[in-house]
């Protein structure tokens, strides 16, 4: 039996929108810690992992580990006939193939169930060691959803260069070049507007752009977004859910070969 | 000329 009962429903609304473009099908895996989901894009370039701690729910019932297959689009159908102020509650049943999602008004006045076939779905579930990153920006994310965008408009990857002036972040293509410069800035009043740089080395990565701008579909869950790096490996790109925990997105680099 | 690599080449599966 699982029963997860979320007041800020639109979270859920917009952790679907935020990965859905990136994968199709995932299994979402319930245990005493939460509700959390790992998943490679089908070009296995790219790999999410989010994660809604059970302690962010008002009432987190999950009797033994399960997993979920669901496909994000059908979710995500689902998800959007809820109200943005809706509670929104994820039931399951052991053996069902069907998930059920209610969603309450605010003033309890509208009550809808939407029940969901479940799908058998083979994944690959990855360890992603910790790792000490070369270099963290912390910058907000809608700055970053706009270079990203912007960026593309040119070329079709971004190096992304951290010194001690601060990010770059460079494309070239048929037309021309960009290069865009965010320096530390964390005196602003406003911390969501900061940009702070940690680096312990430079770090200089080429990633594909397509890839960054579908991570950009995260940007409705958190004002800031952090960037951590390593030569020669995967970037991390983390939007943290308030209290609740975070969808990671991990992209491979393009390496000289 | 970069080539891009795979998530897979970096982390083990488990």
């Amino acid at each position: 039996m699982l029963e997860l009962r979320l007041v800020q429903g639109s979270l859920l609304k917009k952790v679907l929108e935020a990965i859905r473009e990136l994968v199709n099908d995932a299994n979402f895996d319930c245990s005493a810690t939460g509700f959390s989901l790992q998943a490679m894009d089908s070009s296995h370039v790219a790999l999410v992992a989010l994660l809604l701690r059970s302690e962010g729910f008002e009432h987190y019932r999950c009797d033994r580990n399960i997993s979920m297959g669901m496909s994000l689009n059908n979710m995500a159908k689902m998800l959007r006939c809820a109200g943005n102020d809706d509670i929104i509650t994820v039931k399951g049943d052991d053996g069902s193939d069907t998930v059920t999602f209610m969603f309450e008004s605010p003033t309890q006045d509208k009550i809808s169930d939407f029940e969901m076939k479940l799908m058998d779905i083979d994944s690959e579930h990855l360890g992603i060691p910790e790792a000490e990153y070369h270099a963290i920006v912390r910058m907000p994310s809608a700055e970053f959803a706009r270079i990203c965008k912007d960026l593309s408009s040119i070329g079709d990857t971004v190096v992304i260069s951290v010194t001690k002036e601060g990010v770059k972040f460079s494309t070239k293509g048929d037309i021309g070049t960009a290069n865009i410069v965010c320096r530390q800035n964390s005196s602003v009043d406003k911390p969501e507007e900061a940009t702070t740089v940690e680096m312990n080395e430079p770090v200089s990565l080429t990633f594909a752009l397509r890839y960054m701008n579908s991570f950009t579909k995260a940007t409705p869950l958190s004002n800031q977004v952090t960037i951590s790096l390593s030569n020669e490996l995967p970037v991390v790109v983390e939007y943290k859910i308030a209290e609740m925990g975070y969808v990671r997105f991990y992209l491979a680099p393009k390496i000289e070969e | 000329n970069r080539r891009q690599f795979s998530i897979l080449v970096f982390y083990a599966m488990t």
